[in-house]
């Protein structure tokens, strides 16, 4: 069996292989990382996550990658992150005392379906792989599927497109899944969802486009965070909310995490410098994955001092 | 697995609203197969659409009659793909 000290962090993986990655990390850290799995997706397939704990039922952080399958990038900075927590743990003071505080989940591939469908068929999907009755055309766009604004502007009701939003909010049991387990935790404090790319670091809202009421503090910590990205390789980020920095865009995860009551809500959309768009070159996963945990760490810090 | 022989990344600068607009109607049209890596917002900013390549000629000339600046991102999206493939294989070894 592979160790995770074997693992090249600086590739892509298959789904098999991510997993299994997962499963080492467990196995390596034993009394920090746990995998639990919080539902399947349409397909069947495990919707596996890593908890970071120090025991007990701390309040959470929750990070996730990979809903539009095409974004590889972001899978794999996911995985390099789960292992920088987990070596970091007892090392950098900044993670061990998040992690004496508060739990971390980590979601490395919110649509299973899709990111094997990418590898075998087409790499350049983005949706879910669930099928629509009355339909020929496959798929959801999961990042249009959350109970925010569910059917709005930018989002389509036509099933062949890539923003389609589904049928209902949560059809997508990928969906379903993470928001049944953020209502179940209860305690759920930030919510980061990684995508890529663009190089944007967002929060709500996407479906409409009013400030919301921690407009301020968000800004500032986003300001913050992308500074700390760009500190390391010069990578320069946008900040800002969904819609005024991309455009409007419905029923996106962030906007129903916020509502549901979870302040610190932000997506990143990871860098593509070279213009490579979907097809960062593997020799970029690494530094990629660096910048973002600048950025993430700032982040994480700010939630574990202001609690709420 | 599907192929993307031939399709082209254009990075297209809209220089004012009316050519948004003009984008805005191209990205109505089904038939093209356009795929928006990074979205249309306004005018002055970069947008990234992949194009399939028996659609590639009908969009330039589209791009062209309406003197909105375009250039190409990626040549053929297919390279890439191979590139990518090969460096997984070779990671994996």
């Amino acid at each position: 069996k592979e160790r995770s000290s074997g693992f090249d962090f600086g590739t892509y993986h298959t789904l098999e292989e991510i997993f299994q990655e997962m499963d080492n990390l467990a196995e390596q850290y034993p009394d920090l990382v746990s995998k639990l799995q919080i539902g399947y997706s349409f397909e069947k397939r495990p919707i596996n996550v890593l908890k970071f704990s120090t025991g007990g039922n701390k309040p959470a952080i929750w990070l996730d990658a990979g809903i539009h399958a095409r974004e590889w990038v972001s899978h794999a900075t996911a995985l390099w992150t789960a292992n920088q927590i987990a070596s970091d743990y007892g090392k950098d003071p900044s993670i061990t005392a998040l992690l004496d505080t508060m739990d971390i989940f980590l979601l490395p591939v919110t649509n299973p379906d899709g990111y094997v469908f990418s590898h075998t068929e087409n790499r350049m999907w983005r949706k879910t792989r669930s099928t629509i009755s009355g339909s020929l055309c496959v798929g959801v766009d999961p990042n249009r599927n959350w109970d925010a604004g569910f059917g709005g502007p930018g989002s389509s009701d036509n099933p062949c497109s890539d923003s389609y939003h589904g049928p209902s909010a949560n059809s997508e049991v990928e969906v379903k899944s993470i928001v049944d387990f953020v209502k179940s935790h209860g305690e759920i404090k930030a919510f980061i969802t990684l995508h890529s790319y663009s190089q944007l670091l967002m929060y709500p809202y996407g479906y409409k486009c009013t400030v919301s009421k921690d407009f301020n503090e968000l800004n500032e910590v986003a300001q913050i965070a992308a500074e700390a990205v760009t500190s390391l390789y010069g990578t320069t980020y946008e900040v800002g909310p969904i819609c005024s920095i991309i455009y409007q865009a419905s029923g996106g995860s962030i906007d129903w995490t916020y509502d549901y009551g979870i302040k610190y809500s932000f997506a990143f959309e990871l860098r593509d410098t070279g213009h490579y768009g979907f097809l960062l070159p593997v020799n970029q996963i690494l530094p990629t994955a660096e910048e973002t945990w600048q950025g993430l760490k700032k982040i994480m810090e700010h939630v574990r001092d202001n609690p709420y | 697995q599907k192929t993307f022989i031939g399709d082209q990344v254009l990075e297209i600068t809209p220089r004012n609203e009316e050519q948004v607009k003009n984008l805005r109607q191209l990205e109505t049209e089904a038939h093209l197969q356009l795929d928006f890596w990074r979205p249309l917002r306004t005018a002055g900013e970069k947008v990234h659409v992949r194009i399939p390549f028996s659609r590639l000629q009908a969009v330039k000339i589209f791009l062209e009659s309406h003197d909105i600046p375009y250039s190409i991102m990626i040549e053929d999206v297919q390279v890439l793909l191979d590139k990518e493939n090969e460096e997984m294989l070779f990671h994996r070894r």
